[in-house]
């Protein structure tokens, strides 16, 4: 499965609906300090079950939802969308029929949370299944985040058994 | 799962040797299993020794030796097990020019069976990038994508 | 001494906001007693926001924003009790262009009345400086001094 | 009182003694990945006092000795001085009449460290002593580490009184 499109609205600084298509090869994301760069990784991190509030530096998972600027209001609602091509059919069996796969998290102030796999409404459960030996997962070794790449060297020697687990 | 944990133990030790030897021009690296007759259970140790030095603990390596070591062992379990997509926020912060230079050689190598996505400030890595996304809050507080053509940089 | 702990926490406010609006072209920051009522054990509460932008917890600012806060902060401390010296171990890592100029167009402000001492792999942080050491392995494992005339560089 | 000169001998890296002045105005220390720029900042902390063999990256404080290279062997002992210049009289009375003030830190192998203060024996408390109410120590202000810059934000709001109280 390689990622081939992400969309982000209402997701922390990203008050608007926000696409991203990612060609093959090497995409460098550049900008000034705080204009979003890292809110991109918590928003792929988020969409791909992130629990943790503490994980996408807030304190309450309320904290991702768009909190207003100097013009606008907060919004009610954030909502991350990865889509996935599916070409050679590594999918688990119920999607292997599928050219595309996306996954899609949505939060409302409320604390309502919902997900879905291609449009239609699923559990965390599911998506954490979806992905299961694909390498693919917020824990990912893959996926290293800002001031993040040391954790492996000061980690303890028991927590480091599970990156070898995920590839074995 | 004891066998097959045992042999992608082994091929990622091969390859981390391999990439390490690579970044550093030389050195040693690998994992150490710290209870060898118990692989289920046991915890790993990372060890590090950069060309020219004695072998240390990994804790007195300088900045720029941690992050390399890291992303020799990330790279490694990749060519075990690949992973569709890296996602790299600054990693190469750490690194003086040599070293950039090295590591966005080896990212260029491997994306040929991944993708990458590297949040930057450094121009050595803006360089090399296939494509190159810009990110502003032209509306203070608001982030939006800018499309910037490769050629326009 | 609850006297002086409160004046000393009104004069590092006061230079607190007045430093973080020149790094961040307005904006606001300052210093926040948990208890009031108590200043003799009072934990301290840093806000800070950036121009722009709506007011939230420290934890989601960005990488560059935390280090520029912090760098205001240390510098409010300074002009309120001044240390003899400063040594600043790759702070400006996380800094993109304009932050880095911002910072180092201050340190040489403050560096009238304090020694700086600045470990960088930023080259407009080494053009500011005074002096350049640089530090080198020849033989490999043993570190020493090269003494770098500013000229060559 | 001004930081004029830093010597270094058999600590972490610097196997052979080396000597540091400090003009005024800015000195930047730039070198490759690895080189010891940061070794040169575990010294200044060591010799004003650090205790924790940790906070200098290592497990035990024998750590800070040189332990060899590819061509030497380890060394018997880890010694550090910093030199001030006294001009404005600024250390307390004992010393008031010296124009210069050297503090000296030694470790040898066998555990047993030593302190001097202008060339005579002294304890740590000394040295703590000497240094009350000048900013100067291993965990002022004004001594960020590598990769430290945040640790006034990660940190709990009761640590931070420490910093205001130091300079109350
Ligand atoms: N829920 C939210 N609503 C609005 N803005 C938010 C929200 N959460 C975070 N932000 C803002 O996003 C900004 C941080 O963005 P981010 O960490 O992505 O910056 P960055 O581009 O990675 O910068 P750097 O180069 O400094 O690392 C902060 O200024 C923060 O206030
Ligand atoms: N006791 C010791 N004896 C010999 N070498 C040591 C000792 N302690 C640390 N070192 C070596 O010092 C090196 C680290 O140096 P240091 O952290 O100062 O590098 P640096 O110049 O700050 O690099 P970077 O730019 O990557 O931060 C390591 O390679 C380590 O092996
Ligand atoms: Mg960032
Ligand atoms: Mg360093």
């Amino acid at each position: 499965m390689k990622i081939k499109k992400l969309e982000i609205l209402g997701f922390k600084s990203f008050a608007e609906k926000t696409s991203f298509t990612f060609p093959p090869g090497v995409t460098a994301i550049v900008g000034p300090n705080g204009c979003g760069k890292s809110n991109i990784v918590d928003a792929i991190k988020w969409v791909l079950g992130e629990q943790g509030a503490k994980t996408l530096r807030g304190r309450a998972m309320e904290d991702v939802i768009f909190n207003g600027s100097e013009k606008r209001k907060p919004t009610g609602m954030a909502e991350v969308t990865l889509t996935f091509s599916n070409e050679n059919g590594a999918a688990p069996r119920q999607y292997s029929e599928f050219s595309e796969i996306s996954v899609r998290r949505r939060l409302y102030r409320s604390g309502d949370s919902e997900y879905y796999i291609n449009n239609s409404p699923c559990r965390l459960k599911d998506i954490t299944e979806l992905f299961l030996d694909t390498g693919i997962g917020s824990k990912a070794y893959s996926i290293i985040g800002q001031n993040h790449i040391n954790w492996l060297i000061n980690s303890k020697p028991e927590e480091r058994r599970f990156v070898l687990e995920e590839v074995a | 799962s004891r066998v097959r944990f045992l042999k992608a133990f082994e091929e990622v030790n091969d390859k981390f040797q391999e990439i390490y030897t690579k970044f550093f021009d030389g050195g040693k690296a690998g994992l150490k299993m710290l209870e060898e007759d118990n692989p289920l259970d046991t915890g790993i140790d990372i060890v590090a020794q950069p060309k020219g030095k004695r072998l240390q603990s990994i804790t007195l390596l300088s900045g720029g030796e941690k992050a390399l070591t890291v992303l020799s062992l990330i790279f490694s379990l990749f060519l075990v097990k690949p992973s569709p997509f890296f996602l790299l926020d600054e990693a190469d912060a750490p690194l003086d020019d040599a070293n950039t230079l090295r590591f966005v050689k080896l990212v260029k190598v491997l994306s040929e069976k991944s993708q990458f996505l590297l949040m930057t400030h450094n121009k050595n890595t803006m360089e090399l990038a296939d494509t190159l996304y810009g990110i502003t809050m032209q509306e203070p507080g608001v982030s939006s994508l800018l499309s910037v053509n490769l050629n326009e940089v």
